[in-house]
């Protein structure tokens, strides 16, 4: 089953 | 000071609508250009950008630039006074604790205000990659909220492919499995009708529906969505805001294990 990621994976803290 | 007045105030309403299933607190971030807000859900999995250009206000002053932390109930309730057919002014003075909303009747007869507590909140901001996505489709908004709202029925997530010949929306769970395939409009009479995609490589990607259908909360707010998608990257819903700015959402991808 595929697995929720968290936008932090793909978006960095400015 | 601050002070944005709006002569479309419903637009704000509807703003309003859009953000607060997903959020329940937020930043304005207020300069001379306009106001930007940039906020994640509780779980981290969306976040939702809003831009409203200065030019778009009937008038518009920032003397300084002003962060204003919101509680989005408590700004829920207080535009829920406003009719849609007000003028809306948003004022603070610099440094305030509190924000003013102004709210105009079209014929100036009745003219109500209301003054809300700020927040200090230590919002994170996040940096987006500008990106060139494989795939962009827009189509109608009310066309994607029916999607999200029936294929929700079938499972937790759905599948959105994007191929040259059209885009397809799945989604299956225990009652069964449901697909709804959109082609590209053959011929663009009503720009808003119209379902266009620009692919530069096929993609598919998974996604949580509850997030996709509070996105679109936002429908009334514009007749056509946008929807970006590259492999493995989170898709961009972005919906347009008349002339004045846009809101968009981005929702992290789920992936097979």
């Amino acid at each position: 089953t595929p697995v929720q990621n968290d936008l932090k994976e793909f978006f960095t803290l400015a | 000071m601050f002070e944005a007045r709006l002569l479309q105030g419903s637009l704000l309403k509807k703003v309003m609508e859009a953000l607060k299933e997903l959020l329940n607190e937020a930043a304005w971030d207020c300069s001379d250009a306009g106001i930007q807000l940039q906020a994640m859900d509780n779980s981290h999995v969306s976040l939702v950008s809003l831009n409203l250009r200065a030019e778009g206000f009937d008038k518009y002053r920032c003397d300084r630039n002003l962060s204003m932390g919101m509680n989005l109930g408590s700004m829920s309730k207080i535009l829920k006074c406003a009719s849609n057919e007000d003028i809306i002014t948003i004022k603070a003075q610099d440094n305030a604790d509190t924000v003013t909303f102004v709210f105009e009747s079209p014929d100036q007869d009745k003219v109500s205000d209301y003054e809300m507590k700020l927040m200090n909140l230590d919002q994170e901001h996040l940096g987006i990659p500008e990106t060139d996505y494989a795939c962009t489709i827009r189509l109608p908004s009310s066309e994607f909220a029916r999607i999200c709202r029936d294929l929700s029925q079938f499972g937790e997530s759905m599948v959105i492919s994007c191929t040259k010949e059209g885009v397809r929306f799945s989604a299956t769970g225990d009652i069964g499995t449901g697909n709804i395939k959109l082609a590209q409009s053959a011929k663009v009479d009503k720009e808003e009708e119209a379902v266009v995609i620009e692919m530069q490589e096929p993609v598919s990607l998974t996604f949580a529906c509850r997030y996709l259908n509070s996105f679109t909360k936002a429908t009334s707010l514009s007749k056509s969505v946008q929807l970006s998608m590259s492999p493995e990257v989170p898709l961009v819903v972005e919906y347009k805001i008349e002339d004045i700015g846009h809101v968009r959402y981005y929702l992290a991808p789920k992936i097979e294990d």
